[in-house]
């Protein structure tokens, strides 16, 4: 699994 | 969204409210770090730059504005309407032991090597470390209100929330971004001492005292 970016969290 | 990144983000909302309300009822800010708080502002400001660059949802442009104008909120109470209250012979904590570096870490470990990425992963290290000079303050003074020791509670169980999400975001949608996750662990292991004593004196109806 690839790392995702967490740009939708606050 | 998830149940537990929804009641993490009202969790941090509660923290911010309860802190502004504190200080607006009270008429003073005696307790509270200036320094932690002008650490949050910095957070959100870099954090939420893609505010204009990046439409996520409605939920999310309106969250990112509340937390922006409130901790701006917090800070200007604190340093213009109230700051004869503003108890800043305790609050001595260097932020710059942080600000700097946090700001080199983020050039060396971030996603991508571009200007909003590097704020973005300046504000998440920043973040988790942003509540040291509110516990330092009382580790200087021994105790807190219970109204802060409220506050605190809700900030740190934010991000405790958050871990619970990413838990589950890893084994719904095989999503997980190490630096938040990471820099979010840090921070939620900061608060353990003082939610240890959140629930054995602050639940039982005691003021939160350090042991001397």
């Amino acid at each position: 699994r690839k790392a995702t970016h967490a740009k939708d969290e606050l | 969204m998830n149940v537990f990144r929804l009641v993490g983000d009202l969790s941090h909302l509660l923290a911010i409210i309860i802190l502004l309300l504190k200080i607006w009822k009270t008429r003073s800010c005696a307790g509270v770090s200036g320094k932690s708080q002008i650490l949050f502002s910095l957070v959100f400001i870099t954090r939420y730059l893609d505010l204009f660059t990046n439409f996520i949802s409605v939920y999310n442009s309106v969250m990112k504005i509340i937390y922006l104008v409130t901790s701006l909120g917090t800070v200007y109470l604190m340093y213009f309407k109230f700051k004869a209250t503003y108890d800043s012979n305790h609050d001595t904590f260097r932020i710059e032991f942080l600000v700097v570096p946090v700001g080199g870490l983020s050039f060396l470990v971030n996603h991508d090597f571009t200007p909003l990425e590097i704020l973005w992963t300046f504000s998440i290290y920043l973040e988790s470390v942003a509540i040291l000079p509110q516990l330092f303050m009382i580790s200087k003074t021994g105790e807190a209100e219970t109204i802060t020791s409220h506050y605190l509670f809700a900030l740190g169980s934010y991000r405790a929330l958050y871990i619970v999400n990413w838990v589950y975001r890893y084994y719904t949608e095989g999503f997980f971004d190490l630096i938040a996750i990471v820099a979010g662990c840090v921070q939620t292991i900061l608060y353990c001492d003082f939610f240890y004593l959140y629930i054995t004196k602050v639940l039982k109806g005691k003021q939160l005292k350090l042991p001397a």
